[in-house]
């Protein structure tokens, strides 16, 4: 099973 | 006060084109050297981010800062008002509730004008560090484009391998499987280039009807740039000749 990653767990919230 | 005019308004309208099929409602930020987006599609797998730069404008003014909440959808339906050869300018007041966008063309001496109302978006501005990608790879846009897309037939995810002798394109499907390879090729034709910049391998999976909605920008750069690092989201970048850069990032799929 692949998952698919959200993307804000890689960017900083400003 | 801001207006900004463009002579080659046909850039704006693809950029329209670009992403709308991927965002809906977006804040564009005016600052007084340049105009730029950042928002995230809905289910937050893709962000994309655009910078134009004043000086690719033939006359730009922006006394402050302002933020002009849009809605893409409505302005993708003004911009067919346009005709490809015309010229755009965008104009805004202090505090404004629309936008106003007027199209001319200087040979048939038509004239349209929009005002475009504006909305209150309550987005997350999110901060994107500074990445040394260790793949780099530049790629005849059209190319990326039709790899994409007939890989999508056969598959909703594409593994994409980078090393230094080749980037690889693989899937796996119902249907089977199998893999499309492109190795360092700096030919004297530049358009059938393609330039490997690899310090470090990296393997990661995406989901290509992604990549698909990203290469309507194929129309905007001969070049596609994409940029890789492990464990970080794919940047799928379009420069635009003297004007600035379209940029996708997109997160990977983990295997659970």
């Amino acid at each position: 099973l692949i998952g698919q990653q959200d993307i804000k767990n890689f960017f900083l919230k400003k | 006060m801001f207006e900004a005019k463009l002579t080659e308004g046909l850039i704006l309208k693809k950029i329209v084109e670009s992403i709308k099929d991927i965002v809906t409602d977006v804040n564009i930020d005016i600052s007084p050297s340049g105009i730029s987006l950042q928002a995230m599609d809905s289910s937050h797998v893709a962000l994309v981010s655009l910078n134009l730069s004043m000086d690719g404008f033939e006359h730009y003014r922006a006394d402050t800062n302002m933020v002009l909440g849009v809605s893409i959808a409505n302005l993708a339906k003004v911009m067919k008002l346009a005709d490809n050869n015309d010229q755009i300018t965008l104009q805004a007041d202090q505090e404004a509730t629309h936008l106003k966008i007027i199209f001319e063309n200087p040979k048939t001496e038509r004239t349209t004008e929009f005002n475009l109302n504006l909305i209150t978006i309550d987005s997350e501005h999110l901060a994107i560090p500074e990445t040394e990608y260790s793949s780099v790879v530049t790629i005849n846009s059209g190319e990326f484009s039709k790899i994409c897309k007939e890989l999508f037939s056969l598959s909703e995810t594409v593994q994409i391998t980078t090393n230094t002798d080749y980037v690889q394109f693989s899937v796996e499907g119902e249907v089977g499987s199998g893999q499309v390879r492109l190795g360092h090729n700096d030919s004297e034709k530049k358009e059938d280039q393609t330039i490997l910049e690899v310090s470090e391998s990296v393997q990661q999976q995406f989901a290509i009807r992604y990549l698909n909605m990203f290469n309507k920008a194929s129309t905007l750069s001969s070049f596609t740039r994409l940029c890789l690092h492990q464990e970080q989201p794919l940047v799928v970048e379009f420069k635009i000749d003297n004007l600035g850069v379209l940029k996708y990032f997109l997160a990977p799929k983990i295997s659970d």
